[in-house]
């Protein structure tokens, strides 16, 4: 996708802080 | 033994009792029993007083303690429902019950609402979503200049904000999910079902049986 089709919800929802599985690594 | 355990567990501030949380929940008792140990590992990283304090989560998500991140602040802030600063055991347990597989998607679309809607006024407004993709490019590789994020925003609101009124609220957000239903995949941790194996419980299953 260019960057102006780029859904803006589609690219924050990458944020590592939203990626709780690293809360379950040992 | 049960008995002391019980005992000693029922001290612990913000402990619940794993048979209520399990009912409020989709989580099993052997699989609340099991987010204990993982609360207990995480609220005791730096300060050992059965309370998960920001320091802590941001340590358990990055592997450092001084790492901010709007978007950890945000959920940090959602898991903390009592607004006291800290994170008890109840309230991870019935927050990350939200990111179970078997939650409801309503619950979830809701839960990321929430967390989006940074000042608490029941929408998403036009600013939010330009300072949470600034936040997401800061902390990314993705340079973008800022035409391109305004056109970045700007398509996403004549998208979703189908009322046209510069905000998106509640009911826009479920439709715009229901057609982009990749939006709330970060909603769902696979980790959840397998829990008990990742954190076996040894001490509490001779409390309680399932």
């Amino acid at each position: 996708a260019t960057p102006v089709t780029m859904n803006a919800f589609e690219l924050i929802s990458k944020s590592q802080g939203l990626n709780l599985s690293s809360l379950f690594e040992k | 033994m049960g008995c002391f355990h019980s005992k000693h567990l029922r001290q612990i501030p913000g402990y619940e009792d794993p048979t209520i949380l399990a009912s409020e929940t989709p989580f099993t008792v052997s699989e609340v029993e099991a987010l204990y140990e993982l609360f207990k590992k995480i609220s005791s990283s730096i300060i050992d007083d059965g309370l998960i304090h920001k320091e802590e989560f941001q340590l358990a998500l990055f592997r450092n303690r001084n790492r901010r991140n709007l978007f950890a602040d945000r959920i940090f802030d959602l898991f903390d429902y009592k607004r006291n600063g800290v994170i008890e055991f109840g309230e991870f347990v019935r927050s990350l019950g939200v990111f179970h597989p078997n939650a409801p998607t309503a619950d979830k679309v809701t839960f990321a609402f929430r967390l989006y809607d940074l000042r608490h006024t029941g929408y998403i407004e036009r600013e939010e979503l330009y300072e949470m993709v600034l936040a997401l490019l800061n902390e990314s590789d993705l340079a973008l200049s800022d035409d391109v994020v305004e056109m970045i925003v700007d398509k996403t609101f004549s998208d979703a904000d189908t009322k046209g009124d510069g905000r998106i609220d509640l009911d826009e957000w479920k439709e715009f999910v229901s057609k982009n239903p990749s939006l709330i995949k970060n909603m769902t941790l696979p980790y959840l079902k397998d829990i008990t194996l990742a954190f076996p419980s040894f001490v509490l299953n001779t409390e309680v049986e399932d």
